[in-house]
């Protein structure tokens, strides 16, 4: 009965599939898939872990850009696994299409989640320059799984042909875009976002400002390359791996204190708050007076409040702007002390300049971005943007600090996509 | 043989490698675009075994249905072929002669996915649906010399 019971579930499970992919394109709706290498199928060329690490960092690619997590599994029952991998020789693993030997065919997947690799083919592994790409090939059938056909573009990894590839490859804008319009792309609240100022010299020796964009999420990070419009290759990464000495998951807020006298980096969490070292890229372990961090907030900005939502910098008054549920705090950093008629509710200080399009309270970041000279204010997975200056000077209509309507940050900040814990560490 | 091998198979010598049939005339082109769905969309789908096997003596191919038994046309005439001939040229950034060079034999031959380029839905005989067709293909391919604006200069 329970044979039985399962292949009425796994043909009603295919029909269903058959009928949404012929709907919608796509062919998985749950978020999360499961996938294995099969038992049988081992390739005689790789050893099986680095075929394992192959195949993890495939799946990984393709989470890093759309909303969908992948984990190896290797218990759950075979009807419950949505991709499996094998590699095979000719007639192989029961498949209704055989391998042709070396040459030509090299890999095919089928609509239910079955990849097979011609094991006759010089697969190697991601570090080697010779043979075909494991790496590659898993990619393009894992885009097959997923609902993408062949797609005959220079760049594309769907392309029918291998094409050798002398550098790493990764998905073009088109790939993710394609897998996208069946899965939608990537949303979701963050914790923090800002732009980390550094300064170096440039090839004439002069010294130069730069910034880089990051995005922190619970325990992961992207750096955000705002020229390419995408995060950089390989993120998210752990905070624990690329920040020291600050918490490693579900930072509050970040702000740099930045003024013709002062440039002090602080992260904020809970009730505490750790001033950051951007030159040797630690936390400090003491302030100027010898205390130690984490420092308590109510302690280093008397009359704030902990903990907080959000908090940025604004250079031209010189106060730090701490919102908690509803409020605005602004801090003085040269009187340290809360400015005078605050707190304020965050409707008054920033109203909305489309009627009741605002977010109110319990904002989750406030994102003063260079590359758009601009306030932005997150919450969930829409953002308002702060009327600036220049706003203003087109239309002096608007209104000071008013907020633009909601927009989705998904659209203005792509492909910040989580990938499975178990994907993290690669 | 040895009694045991180690657990990772990487004791196994591979058995002497058979060679892919490559492309090489006129019936094996033939083969090569009804397999990959060039000439008319394929039924890609392992239940049904049969019609997406390759078609040993392929001749000419009736609407929906392809019968070996046909009276065998010169190759060369026939505008099928040549049409799934073109469209193969022409997404693969050939010169479109609708003849059998070698640019488009060398094409044909490269290492590629099983997986036809042109599909049809099982249930579907008529019309394969937009997102599968070899039209949506082409519109898709006006931007196909568009290379990645920023192609990875580190590997991962």
């Amino acid at each position: 009965k329970r044979f039985l019971d399962m292949l009425m579930y796994s043909n009603k499970y295919r029909e269903e599939q058959e009928a949404l992919q012929k709907s919608t394109g796509k062919v998985f709706t749950k978020k999360l898939l499961k996938w294995r290498m099969i038992g049988e199928g081992y390739s005689n060329q790789l050893s099986i872990n680095e075929q394992r690490y192959v195949f993890r960092l495939a799946f990984r690619m393709w989470s890093e850009v759309m909303p969908l997590d992948f984990e190896e599994d290797n218990t759950s029952p075979l009807s419950q696994i949505d991709i499996k991998l094998g590699f095979g020789r000719g007639r192989h693993l029961g498949c209704s299409r055989a391998f042709d030997g070396s040459g030509q065919e090299f890999a095919h997947a089928w609509f239910l989640g079955d990849i097979h690799f011609d094991d006759d083919e010089h697969f190697t592994a991601p570090s080697s320059e010779h043979g075909i790409s494991l790496l590659k090939v898993a990619a393009h059938e894992i885009g097959h799984v997923l609902g993408l056909s062949h797609i005959h573009r220079v760049g594309s990894i769907m392309q029918p042909n291998y094409i050798p590839q002398d550098s790493g490859f990764e998905l073009d804008l088109s790939d993710r875009r394609a897998i996208q319009n069946l899965y939608g792309s990537c949303e979701g609240p963050f914790d923090t976002a800002f732009d980390w100022i550094y300064k170096e010299k440039n090839q004439y020796g002069e010294l130069v400002v730069r910034y880089n964009t990051y995005f922190f999420r619970n325990s992961w990070y992207w750096m955000y390359e705002n020229r390419s419009n995408r995060t950089r290759y390989g993120d998210p990464l752990a905070i624990a791996n690329g920040w020291h000495g600050i918490p490693v998951q579900n930072i509050d807020a970040f702000v740099h204190v930045w003024t013709w006298t002062r440039d002090a980096s602080y992260f904020f969490k809970g009730t505490q708050y750790w001033r950051y070292d951007s030159e040797n890229d630690k936390a400090y372990a003491e302030d100027a007076q010898g205390k130690s961090y984490p420092r308590l907030i109510s302690e280093g900005f008397p009359g704030i409040p902990s903990p907080i939502n959000a908090a940025y910098f604004d250079r031209r008054r010189q106060y730090i702007y701490f919102f908690r549920d509803s409020q605005v705090f602004a801090f003085d950093i040269n009187r340290n002390r809360v400015a005078p008629d605050f707190p304020k509710r965050i409707l008054d200080f920033f109203p909305a300049v489309a009627a009741n399009n605002h977010p109110k309270g319990n904002i989750d970041v406030a994102y003063y971005s260079y590359t758009y000279s601009s306030l932005f204010l997150f919450k969930g997975k829409e953002f308002w943007k702060v009327v600036s200056d220049k706003d203003r000077r087109q239309n002096p209509s608007l209104p000071y600090n008013g907020l633009f309507p909601r927009r989705a940050i998904s659209q203005q900040w792509f492909d910040i996509c989580n990938v499975h814990p178990s994907l993290l560490k690669i | 043989e040895k009694l045991f091998h180690s657990r990772d198979r990487s004791d196994l010598q591979p058995s002497a490698i058979e060679q892919a049939e490559l492309v090489k005339d006129m019936l094996s082109a033939q083969q090569f675009l009804a397999k990959y769905g060039w000439t008319q969309p394929v039924i890609w789908d392992p239940s049904s075994t049969n019609e997406n096997e390759p078609l040993k003596d392929f001749s000419l191919m009736q609407e929906g249905v392809c019968n070996p038994r046909q009276e065998v046309a010169e190759p060369t005439k026939s505008p099928q072929f040549i049409d799934a001939l073109k469209k193969f040229q022409k997404l693969n950034n050939l010169p479109v002669t609708g003849t059998l060079d070698d640019a488009t034999i060398n094409a044909m031959n490269k290492p590629r996915c099983g997986v036809p380029d042109n599909q049809m839905a099982k249930k579907e005989t008529e019309k394969p649906t937009a997102a599968q067709s070899l039209e949506n293909k082409t519109k898709d391919s006006e931007n196909v010399t568009q290379q990645n604006p920023d192609p990875p200069k580190i590997r991962r």
